[in-house]
C-alpha cells in the first residue's frame, strides 16, 4: 500500500491544480525556504483530516485556501484528493471490494465546476457507493486497485465555511472515514507524519507528557 | 488499562534500545519516573552516547537530544506500523556523519513502508530513491520538478 | 521611560528593516500591538519575503520564520554594539542559499567586531578566516584540534 | 578590542587544562554532535559570569564540573579564564590604566593548586590590583594590552560550592566584573552570545515577551 500521487488545488501556496504523482519507497522533497514543502505535508493532514488547522499552521481552516484565490463576495474554496494504491494490501480479499469501473474515469475529477453541494457527485450507480459493509471499495485502474479521499472546504460569501469528505468521489463523515484509514494503518495520533519541530517539541515536553504518548497508543 | 500501557511501554523500550543502538551506536532506554504506579509519573529518555556515562535528555548536546527523541519517535511507529510514513526536515540538527546513519535507517525501512522525507541535507538526498524539487518563483505558485518516474 | 522605550524601539525598527532587506530580499518590519501605550502590549515582527504578501511570523515556513528572528537579533546587536560576538547553529532551518548569503553578512560585520560561530554548514564553514575543530573520541575528553594561528 | 584565549580546566567535556587561542574577525567552530562546540560557548558564560545555570544547561553550577574529576570525599573544581586583548580599544588611555609587568608571566596562571583561598594570589605589590578608580588595569605581553578573567567554581567534600571571579589575578565581586564588562560593552542581557535553540525560543514566545526584550535595551 502507498500514495499514488496528491493533487491539490488552491491550497495555500498552490495555485490552480497541481498532481504530484508518488511512489512506495524512499523520496526525498526538497526546495529553497518558503517554497511549498511543508504544504504538501499539510494537504495530506488536511485531506485525510489527521490533524486540525492549528498542526496544519493555520489560524482558521479558512487561511488554508490560496489567499490569490479567496476575495471578499466569491465563492472560494480548495480541493485536495489522495489516492492509494491498495493493489499489494494484506488480506486484500476480505478488506476491499474490487469494483471494475469502464472507463476508469468515471470516478469525476472534483474541479470546482462540477461539484454539487453535499450531494454525491458520482450518480452512475451503487457499485461506486464509498463504503461496502465496512469494505473499502478500490477501483480499478491500468491493474492496479485505487482507493481516492477528497476533501473540499468552500467559503461562502457570508465568509462562512464548510467542509466535505468524498470516497471515491462519495460523500462520507470524517469518522467513516477514520474508520477505513484503521485498515490501511493509518491513525490520527499515530506519529507516522512527524512535523517540522516535532523533534524540538519531544525534547522539551515535560515527562508526564511524554508517558501520555504511550497511553493514546496503548 | 494498566496492562494494556505495560504492554505497549515494554514493547516500545525494547524497540527504542534497538533503534537508539543502531542510530547511534550508544545504550539507551526508556525509564518510568514511577515503575508501580506508571500513570501516577512521566516517563524519561535515558541514553548513553557512545563512550559517555549515561545521562538524562537535559545535559546532552542539540544533536544527541534530536537523536533521542528521534529513536523514541521511531519505537512508537514501530509498535504501530503504517502504510506510508512523511518526517519534515528530522535531520537539522544533525552532523554530517548523523544523517548519513539517519538516511540508512530510512533507506532500509523503505522497503516495507513508503517514507516521504522533507530535507535540505545532502546525505539524506544521496540516500533517497528519487528527489522531488519545489520551488516558489516570486509572486507565483508553488512549482513541483522533477518527478521523473 | 516611555521615552527611552520609543527611542530604542525606533532604532531597532530600523535596523531590522535594513537587515531583514539584506538577509532575505523582502521587506519587513515592527509592529506594536499597542501604539499609543507600548507597554499596554506586544510586538510583532511582521515580514514579507520577496514576492510575498505580508505575513505574521505565525504563517511563515520554519525558514523564513528564523530569518525574521535573526534579524530582530542582530538589530538589537545592532543598537547596542559589542566588541564579540557568539552564534551556536543559528543556521540550522535555512537552505544552502540562505546560509550563503547569512554567512557574507557576517563576514561584512567581522571586520568591526570578532564572531565566533559554531555551524555545522559548508557555506559557513567556507566563508569563516578559520575554522576551529572540536572532537571527542569515546570516553576521552574534549580534543580542540586545528588552530593554526 | 578581541577575546585572544580561552583556557578550560576540567569545564564540562574538557579535561585537565585547555587553552583555546582566538584570532579577530570571523571564526567558526565545527565538529560531531556531542563533540564539546557548545560547551565552549558556556564557559565563555560562565567566566563572564553571563549566565545562570540554566542558560549552560547544568542543573546546578557544580554539573558544570568535569564528572570524571568530581568524585564524593574530594574537592574538586572549575576554573575558566578568557583573555581579552585591549590594545585597539577606543579611548584606550582614559578607560585604561597600563601596567607593565616584568616578567609579564607575573599574573600566576590560576591552575589548581596555587590558588588560595579568597585572597588575591598575586602579592607583588599593588600595581596589579584588580581595578584602578573605575579603570580596567591592563597588562603588557609583547606589545599587547592584555585583560584577563578568571572564575573558579570550587565544591568541598561536603558537596557545599562556591564560585570566585578574578581579573588580572585579583578577587573581584561579580558587580565589580560586570562594571567593567560594561566598558567593553559586555552586557548581561546584551544579546551577543546566541545560544542553540534562541532563534526558536524568540519565535515560539509571545508578542509581550518580545516587547520586553526592548524594554531591556532601553
Ligand atoms: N493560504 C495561503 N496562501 C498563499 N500562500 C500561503 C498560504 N499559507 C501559507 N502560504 C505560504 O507558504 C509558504 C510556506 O511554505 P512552506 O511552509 O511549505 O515552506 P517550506 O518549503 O517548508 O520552507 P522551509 O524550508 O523554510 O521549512 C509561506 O511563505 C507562506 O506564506
Ligand atoms: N559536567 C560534565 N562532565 C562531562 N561531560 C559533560 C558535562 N556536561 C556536559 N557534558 C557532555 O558534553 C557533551 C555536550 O557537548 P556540547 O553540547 O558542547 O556538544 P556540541 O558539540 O554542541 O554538539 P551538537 O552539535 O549536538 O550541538 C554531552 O555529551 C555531555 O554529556
Ligand atoms: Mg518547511
Ligand atoms: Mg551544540
Amino acid at each position: 500500500v502507498h500514495i499514488k500521487s496528491v493533487e491539490l488545488n488552491h491550497f495555500k501556496s498552490f495555485g490552480g491544480s497541481t498532481k504530484i504523482p508518488l511512489l512506495p519507497g524512499f523520496t526525498v522533497v526538497s526546495g529553497p525556504n518558503g517554497s511549498g514543502k511543508s504544504n504538501i505535508l499539510d494537504a495530506l493532514l488536511f485531506c485525510l483530516g489527521l490533524s486540525g488547522s492549528k498542526g496544519m499552521r493555520a489560524e482558521r481552516l479558512p487561511d488554508l485556501i490560496n489567499n490569490k484565490h479567496t476575495s471578499n463576495g466569491r465563492v472560494s474554496e480548495t480541493i485536495v484528493s489522495v489516492t492509494f494504491d491498495l493493489t499489494d494490501l494484506a488480506d486484500l480479499d476480505n478488506l476491499v471490494t474490487k469494483v471494475n469501473l469502464n472507463p476508469p474515469e468515471a470516478v469525476k475529477d472534483l474541479n470546482e465546476n462540477e461539484l454539487v453541494e453535499e450531494s454525491p457527485p458520482n450518480q452512475e450507480g451503487e457499485e461506486t457507493a464509498a463504503i461496502n459493509n465496512g469494505q473499502l471499495i478500490a477501483i480499478s485502474n491500468n491493474g492496479s486497485w485505487e482507493w481516492k479521499v477528497t476533501r473540499r472546504l468552500r467559503v461562502n460569501k457570508k465568509g462562512n465555511y464548510a467542509s466535505t469528505f468524498y470516497i471515491n468521489g462519495q460523500v462520507v463523515t470524517a469518522t467513516e472515514l477514520h474508520e477505513q484509514l484503521e485498515k490501511l494503518r493509518i491513525y490520527p495520533e499515530g506519529y507516522n507524519v512527524v512535523l517540522q519541530g516535532d523533534v524540538t517539541r519531544i525534547i522539551n515536553m515535560n515527562t508526564r507528557e511524554r508517558r501520555e504518548i504511550i497511553d493514546e497508543l496503548a | 488499562r494498566l496492562r494494556a500501557f505495560k504492554e505497549a511501554y515494554d514493547a516500545v523500550n525494547q524497540n527504542f534500545q534497538a533503534i537508539f543502538a543502531e542510530l547511534s551506536d550508544g545504550d539507551g532506554h526508556l525509564q518510568l519516573e514511577d515503575e508501580n504506579d506508571p500513570f501516577n509519573g512521566g516517563l524519561n529518555l535515558v541514553a548513553h552516547p557512545k563512550g559517555k556515562p549515561v545521562q538524562r535528555l537535559s545535559s546532552m548536546s542539540g544533536g544527541e537530544k534530536s537523536l533521542t527523541a528521534l529513536s523514541f519517535i521511531f519505537s512508537l511507529q514501530k509498535y504501530r506500523p503504517s502504510s506510508f510514513y512523511a518526517f519534515d526536515e528530522v535531520d537539522m540538527f544533525l552532523d554530517g556523519a548523523n544523517v548519513a546513519r539517519l538516511s540508512k535507517m530510512v533507506k532500509q525501512q523503505a522497503q516495507e513502508a513508503q517514507f516521504i522525507v522533507v530535507s535540505l541535507r545532502r546525505p539524506m538526498i544521496e540516500a533517497s530513491e528519487r528527489t522531488i524539487g519545489v520551488t516558489q518563483a516570486r509572486g507565483a505558485h508553488t512549482q513541483v520538478l522533477g518527478i521523473k518516474l
